[in-house]
């Protein structure tokens, strides 16, 4: 089970959502892998991973095996990234099956884990759609907001062509609202005009804002493991059950 | 006098910034032009400009001018972007001279306006390389959270280097937080954090988080328009008085 965490609106909790998603996951017993495509780190960041020995650039240009980047965090395997992995997004622009680079380094150790779960940076580039190629289910975090909104047709059209052309499996698992202040008409309207124009399922569970899912990065924690009680932990471990119900 | 609105974080409303700062400097009697740098669009998009004939992508490929490209809104000049900015951004990877680029196009007209103000989209690529190369201010709009203090250090970096390489009178206009709830403990800790380890100063309007702010670009407006007596259009007000002090 290969999960790719997207969009390419910034700021959509992408990462906050591939960060505790995938701990609800492992407290929930699966075998779960986190890899940070984005070249910014804030995967490994959000876990305390400071200066790791080893990046997915590295593993991405055949330097080193998947096995020798993981880092345990959490009972989680994760493997970070760092600002060279934008050098090597470029470098790659030039290459023959540049797009099936990440879904090759996969395929080594996918019998290890349960949950692979992607965190892509905010573009539709070159590493998002190593992503797209290599996943079987994507899961699209968005506010519902006008701005996130306009974002979706370029994401639904991407998504096409890669099942067209690189990757026929893949498969939408959902539209997750992120950051949803329910009260919110305009939150409600963006939500009816997804569930009216698009062909994508939206998760029952809906990611509450809450100040400990922000606080939780300067600890270098999940949300699940620094504020258990609060409704960040709350939301993410209802979001694991709705996602296993649903694979 | 152009300025580079730059925050490689997404979603630090660095769009929303663009366009009402742009529409109070106008208000104010400026001759603003808007140029959007990133291919989603969203600068464009957010004042109702859909399928523009010519697009920033054009004029960069030296296919028109820059003045041909330009659209009326509200007292504005905007170049909008579209999709095909993303492949123009890797076919200049490989040119001379790339990172000057927009440099040379806003030569052309920096006569005929007294602001111009730059949408860099969330990386620090190429596109937005030459916005700080052409620009000789820069404002950083930042929300109060650890996840954006970490991409500071990386913007602190990138400008030092251009301004040794490329453009030596790149100046830091301030950083401007956005979004904030100055309730909560966290967003002043960052804050502080930012006042105690970096060398920009902090405007002293801050954005306040507003729904009139979001609903604005579902209208195709600037929330000055939109909602005059909002308190977002009182911040962007507030905030072009301060630009216009500190230039
Ligand atoms: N449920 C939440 N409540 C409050 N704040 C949140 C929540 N989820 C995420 N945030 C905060 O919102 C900001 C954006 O989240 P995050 O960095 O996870 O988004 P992203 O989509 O990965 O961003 P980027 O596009 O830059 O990669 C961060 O400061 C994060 O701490
Ligand atoms: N003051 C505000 N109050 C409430 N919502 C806001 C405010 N400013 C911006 N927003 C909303 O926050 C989201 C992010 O803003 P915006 O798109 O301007 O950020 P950005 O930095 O340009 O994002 P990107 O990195 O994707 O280019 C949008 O949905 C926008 O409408
Ligand atoms: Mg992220
Ligand atoms: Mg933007």
């Amino acid at each position: 089970m290969i999960i790719a965490v997207v969009n390419q609106k910034g700021g959509t909790a992408k990462t906050t959502t591939t960060v505790n998603l995938g701990k609800a996951l492992a407290d929930a017993g699966k075998r779960v892998l986190l890899v940070d495509l984005d070249a910014q780190g804030s995967l490994g960041y959000s876990l305390g991973i400071q200066e790791a020995p080893h990046s997915i650039a590295d593993v991405l240009a055949g330097e080193i095996d998947l096995s020798q980047a993981l880092i345990d965090r959490e009972g989680l395997q994760v493997v970070a990234s760092q600002i060279g992995l934008a050098d090597l997004e470029l470098e790659l622009a030039g290459m023959q099956e540049r797009e099936l680079l990440l879904a090759g380094v996969l395929q080594s150790v996918e019998e290890s884990f349960d949950v692979i779960l992607i965190d892509c940076p905010p573009s539709l580039s070159l590493l998002t759609v190593n992503a797209l190629s290599a996943a079987n289910q994507v899961i699209i975090p968005m506010q519902m907001e006008v701005l996130s909104l306009q974002g979706l047709d370029l994401i639904s059209e991407t998504i096409t062509k890669i099942k067209a052309a690189l990757n026929p499996h893949l498969e939408v698992l959902g539209i997750l609202p992120v950051m949803v202040d329910k009260r919110r008409k305009l939150s409600s309207e963006v939500r009816e005009h997804i569930q009216e124009n698009y062909p994508f399922r939206i998760f029952d569970t809906n990611i509450r804002p809450n100040v400990r899912a922000s606080e939780a990065p300067s600890f270098g924690q999940s949300v699940i493991s620094y504020a258990p009680d609060s409704n960040s932990s709350k939301d993410y471990q209802q979001l694991a059950n709705e996602v296993l119900n649903n694979l």
